[in-house]
């Protein structure tokens, strides 16, 4: 997965990190110390389009064999993230008691093209 | 034609650099806020003891504490429905008998929101006895008593447990059960008297002042039941 840098062209991953402290929010969330916020963005142009090993949802397996047997797919191919991890968090809620709870999905490791 | 920064199809202007960092910011909360299945960040106006929180924390297992105290997370891979885990501590008051106190836990469930408790247990410090030849068991009892009685009248008794009390140490006392029909019941309040009592004298620590690292805590693991929407499905 490509790592967007200032100029964004081709399907990659943008990086956002929000520090807690920042945002008065390590009052009430006592771990992680931060959000990471990636994102997906980018084109993805036709060459691109469900090249293997950039995006591995079944739809880039249908994809490659529409284009493989040449019929036009006339579909345009967006950029996704492939790949996404777990997030374990620990904080107050509003009765001050702690709750840790495991959110699925909730940091873009990889983005490829569909 | 010219590349041009903004989305052209979109017809907004580019974004200077800090407009574009604080969008980022809330949509940031908003994820989070949502995630974690909350309207809006709670508002803190008490701190935990910071003794008794990290105590708390190393019972949830959820990771190592670093020297400089804040937390180190283990990522556990979530089952598709991740569960969560809460430690609540008590607001304690001495019971009118001298025979032990009484704990009061507060809850507060979403409208709508069903929870299902997995499994759940009240953690409490007890004190070796001060006489060395003394027997080391000590009777344990938690009662469930009703909200706005005073205490020691019509309550029903939870657990009887004998503990072993070699030195002080912390014991639990497992109130699934309990839990899950207080949960039910829609209350907000959950009160439990304890009492471990030697010779008139109680050795429970129930001790709930401020930086105490043995003040009595809740720990529950939970999910929010999902035959609720399936209940709705049904109604279509």
């Amino acid at each position: 997965s490509l790592r967007c840098g200032n100029v964004v062209s081709v399907c990659c991953k943008r990086e956002f990190y929000i520090k807690f402290k920042d945002i008065q929010w390590d009052e009430w969330i006592i771990a992680p110390e931060g959000y990471h916020m990636n994102y997906c963005i980018g084109q993805c142009p036709q060459h691109l389009a469900g090249s293997p090993g950039i995006a591995s949802s079944f739809h880039a397996t249908v994809f490659s064999q529409l284009k493989i047997n040449g019929i036009n797919t006339a579909t345009t191919s967006c950029c996704v993230p492939t790949e996404r991890r777990p997030l374990s968090m620990v904080f107050f809620d509003s009765q001050h008691s702690i709750v840790k709870m495991d959110v699925p999905d909730m940091i873009v490791e990889s983005c490829g093209c569909t | 034609g010219s590349p041009s920064p903004s989305c052209v199809s979109c017809g907004l202007q580019a974004m200077d650099r800090d407009a574009e960092e604080r969008l980022m910011t809330e949509i940031a909360k908003q994820q989070i806020l949502e995630k974690l299945h909350l309207k809006e960040r709670p508002n803190i106006t008490h701190t935990v003891p910071r003794a008794a929180l990290l105590t708390a924390l190393r019972k949830l297992h959820s990771g190592r504490v670093r020297q400089d105290g804040t937390l180190e997370l283990e990522n556990n891979i979530p089952t598709k429905d991740p569960g969560y885990e809460i430690v609540s501590f008590a607001d304690i008051s001495e019971m009118e008998s001298g025979e032990g106190a009484s704990l009061t836990f507060q809850f507060l469930q979403e409208r709508g929101q069903s929870i299902q408790v997995l499994e759940s247990s009240l953690w409490i410090y007890v004190r070796s006895s001060e006489d060395p030849h003394r027997d080391s068991r000590l009777p344990a009892r938690v009662f469930l008593s009703a909200v706005g009685e005073v205490s020691g009248s019509n309550r029903t008794l939870v657990i009887e447990k004998m503990l072993e009390v070699q030195d002080s140490n912390w014991h639990t006392f497992p109130i699934t059960r309990t839990l899950q029909s207080f949960l039910d019941s829609g209350q907000r309040r959950l009160r439990l008297e304890v009492s471990c009592d030697e010779d008139g004298k109680n050795l429970c620590s129930l001790d709930g002042t401020a930086n105490s690292a043995y003040q009595p805590f809740l720990v529950a693991k939970v999910r929010l039941r999902d035959d609720h929407s399936k209940h709705v499905l049904r109604k279509r």
